[in-house]
């Protein structure tokens, strides 16, 4: 496979490591993810997600499963499956208000162990939800995985192209590839009468793709089920199969 | 005034120190703390804002202001002055690209020059926007001034109770009162027929504060006029002063 190439190895049955990332909190970097790791695998394709998210381990919540880890007898992590996707989470390790605890150093080995203390099997997707921001723990985290490419998730603001910027910075310095920009939260249909609020601008992580020369891989509108999936850990994928937010 | 007696008292000047908070990013912690602090000064009250939000310093240009930092003859920094409100920022010091350099030491060394060694005169009440979060860039700057409360500012998401126990988790460490919570986009009011949608969920500010007992600050609801204030960098609360997110 891909990884087994590089002196990062450390997944050598991984096609495809693919991490997520945003330049602050907040934008759907999570949501983004656990939606990609979802889709991807109703297309029948072997897929695990790591929840790298050390600040805000939401991934378990979004996903609908609560599971401390097991260990497979050859000692390695064996993960968790939900809705066909292998999962591990930082959330599956920390207590709640744990959060303090992460150090540089600390992150950098807690990464390793999820990369290659996990029985992840073969893979065709591996997606890895980085924290938000482009801080030490983001950049160790990128450093750590064979990533194959990085999706970079935007609100539409116009400040969105400093937070891109960020994010490219940082994933030049590991040279890794970007593959694409996702605009979400970008605009509103009221449920009621069709119109439209554009409640946190919009067209800015289209506009900062093409000045950048990144491709753009699509706008998701602010929708209530979003949220509603997220909180009840079940993803719009899932819960409604046929909507645009699917299809994005 | 109150800090001089504290073993804190870097700040002898200054009558209230109130930290503004928030469990995670982009729930609109800086735009509370600019709203709140340009509030403030319209009621004749001296205010200071202190952005120490490291990860994305947005404060200046919230607040319309882009500014290098000028010396008095003592040696001091001299806030400039926006909106009645003297104002400085870690992004007067940080170039754009320059957010990975903080690491836990040198964020309470810059703190401390904020707080001493600016020229803020007599002030009735000095904002400090903390970073999100409940890491240790947040304890520090937490545990550098000499504080009178904290404002917790959230989302209406369920999941919103974990993040505001985590701050309290984190105040109670440094001894800082909770002044209250602020649920921050609590609902959408469509500007053509009226119809109400809770796109973030609603209530569980709220709900927050009275299982943990806090004081409930109120409502924001999600508003363009909001986010278009912060990008034109001319806070809601000067922009539209009748409007209802003035007086929250
Ligand atoms: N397009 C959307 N429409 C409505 N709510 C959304 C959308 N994207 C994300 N959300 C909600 O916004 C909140 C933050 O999303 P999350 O994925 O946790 O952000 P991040 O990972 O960037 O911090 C969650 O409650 C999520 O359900
Ligand atoms: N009530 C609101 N309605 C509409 N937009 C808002 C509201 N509160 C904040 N925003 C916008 O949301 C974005 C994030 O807000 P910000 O204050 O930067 O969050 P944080 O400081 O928590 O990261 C900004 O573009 C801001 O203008
Ligand atoms: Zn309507």
């Amino acid at each position: 496979g891909l990884a087994a190439t590089s002196d990062r190895s450390t997944i050598p049955t991984v096609r495809h490591a693919i991490a997520v990332a945003s330049g602050k909190g907040g934008v759907g970097k999570s949501t983004v993810s656990v939606n990609v790791a979802v889709a991807l695998a109703e297309t029948g394709a072997s897929v695990g997600l790591l929840d790298g998210d050390i600040y805000g381990p939401n991934i378990p919540i979004m996903m609908g499963i609560k599971q401390a880890l097991e260990r497979s007898e050859t000692g390695k992590i064996t993960p968790p499956v939900q809705y066909g996707v292998r999962l591990v989470s930082v959330g599956f390790v920390a207590g709640e208000s744990d959060a303090i605890i992460y150090r540089g150093p600390l992150v950098g080995k807690m990464i390793q162990r999820f990369l290659s203390g996990v029985d992840w099997g073969d893979l065709d997707y591996l997606i890895i939800d980085l924290p938000p921001g482009t801080g030490d723990a983001s950049l160790t985290l990128a450093q750590s995985a064979p990533l194959t490419g990085a999706v970079i998730v935007t609100t539409p603001q116009e400040v969105a192209l400093a937070d891109v910027r960020k994010c490219i910075t940082m994933f030049r310095r590991v040279n890794v590839p970007i593959l694409g920009v996702v605009e979400n939260m970008s605009y509103f249909l009221c449920p009621r009468c069709g119109e439209r609020t554009d409640i946190f601008s919009h067209g800015g992580g289209r506009a900062a793709s093409e000045e950048l020369d990144l491709p753009f891989l699509g706008e998701i509108p602010l929708d209530p089920r979003v949220r509603v999936g997220g909180d009840e850990g079940r993803p719009i994928v899932v819960a409604n199969p046929d909507s645009s937010l699917a299809l994005a």
